[in-house]
Formats: C-alpha cells, sequence, structure tokens
C-alpha cells in the first residue's frame, strides 16, 4: 500500500 | 497537505530559482557544484519513475506532485547543462573535488539492505532518500574550501535547508493527525539531511546579522 510509505510527497 | 508540507515545497521551489538566478544575471556558476546538482539529477530521476505510472489527473495532490516532479526534474536538468555547457568556464571544477562516487555506492548499498519492500521500484526509492540525504555535502565542501560566499548562493543553501526542516514539521504533523506509522526510512534520512544543514544555519545567520557576505571557517 503505497500510502503508508509517504510517497505521496515530494 | 498540510501548512509545512506546502512551506516546505515552496521553499524547494524558490531555491531552484534563486539558483537558476544566481546563475542567469552573473553569467556564472562560480561557487556552486556542480557535484550536487548531479546528485539531485540522481536523486529525482531514481524516486519519481513512478511519473510513468501514475495518472497525474487522478486527484488534486497527484496533479500537485506530477507538476512539481517534472519542474524538478527539468530545472535540474536545465541547471546541468548550464554548468557544464554553456558557462562551463566559470565553473570551479579544481575546487569542486568530492568523491561523489562514494556516495552514490554508500546509498546503493544501504537501498539493498533497507528498503520497505523487495522489488526495483522500492529499492530505487530507498536508494533516492539516501543520496538525498547526504547531496548537498559537495555543496558544503566546496563553500568550505573557497571561504567567502555569494549572498544569493547562501540563500540558496538556506532556503534547502528551510525546506527540509519544514518537512520533519510536516511528518510530525501527519504523525498525529493521520497516524502514519512505520515511516523510518524516510523520517530518519531526513533528519540526518537537516542535520547536516544545522551548522550551515548558524554560520548564515551570524552573516545576516553582521550584515556581511557569508565566511565560512
Amino acid at each position: 500500500e503505497l500510502k503508508d510509505e509517504l510517497k505521496d510527497e515530494l | 497537505m498540510n501548512i509545512f508540507r506546502l512551506g516546505g515545497d515552496m521553499l524547494h521551489v524558490v531555491s531552484i530559482f534563486l539558483l537558476l538566478l544566481k546563475i542567469q544575471t552573473s553569467h556564472s556558476c562560480a561557487g556552486l557544484s556542480l557535484k550536487t546538482q548531479i546528485l539531485y539529477m540522481v536523486v529525482f530521476s531514481t524516486r519519481y519513475l513512478d511519473l510513468f505510472f501514475t495518472k497525474p489527473w487522478h486527484s488534486a495532490l497527484t496533479f500537485y506532485n506530477t507538476i512539481m516532479k517534472i519542474l524538478f526534474l527539468s530545472s535540474s536538468a536545465y541547471t546541468i547543462y548550464l554548468m557544464q555547457k554553456r558557462y562551463k568556464h566559470t565553473y570551479d571544477k579544481v575546487h569542486d573535488t568530492f568523491r561523489i562516487q562514494y556516495l552514490i555506492a554508500a546509498a546503493a548499498v544501504l537501498a539493498l539492505i533497507f528498503h520497505l519492500r523487495l522489488t526495483v521500484f522500492e529499492i530505487l526509492w530507498a536508494f533516492s532518500v539516501f543520496l538525498e540525504s547526504v547531496a548537498i555535502l559537495p555543496q558544503l565542501f566546496l563553500l568550505q574550501e573557497t571561504g567567502e560566499v555569494e549572498n544569493i548562493t547562501s540563500h540558496y543553501i538556506f532556503c534547502l535547508g528551510g525546506y527540509r526542516t519544514l518537512y520533519i514539521f510536516n511528518w510530525v504533523w501527519r504523525y498525529f493527525t493521520e497516524h502514519r506509522r512505520n515511516q523510518w526510512l524516510a523520517w530518519g534520512c531526513g533528519t540526518v539531511q537537516t542535520l547536516i544543514y544545522a551548522d550551515f544555519f548558524y554560520y548564515y545567520i551570524l552573516s545576516r546579522k553582521q550584515g556581511k557576505k557569508l565566511r565560512l571557517p
């Protein structure tokens, strides 16, 4: 789950 | 999106703008480390591979991220072009001697050991996080070699450091508001990266107070 790994940041 | 993250990203954009402004107005890249710029290029191109898989219009956040990622990649490539081609004669090659191959190798080894999942994408992401935490080192070493720092160059580094500091506030904020856990990799590297700037901040603020150009001991 990408959401858990701070991948929504830059 | 919270105010700390948005502020951090905006400082990052300002730092890039200052960097390009310095090169364009002085027609010179003196005092700037090409090696740091190359490291940032490597960082962005290994981290933003998801550009190929993510629909920009999926949400407002992915759209924002996509624009920023393209901005960071293209400005980074443009900076390297300016330093290596157009203003090559002003580049301080003699002092920009930091051995970045060791940083890249160390980041690669660390990424192979510490990653969140055993996939190429995840290992490259971890590599980019490790590498980003030390990417400013050649720049700081170059400044230390040459001593006096042009104002605009010191503002550039100050903004970059400020961006990292705001990201820590952002993580603290998200920890409490979104209950995010298990982000040791990004948090740990981000903290190390911010600490690297601490010494620079000290001398920067000192020089601002005295209204003088920044001098590193």
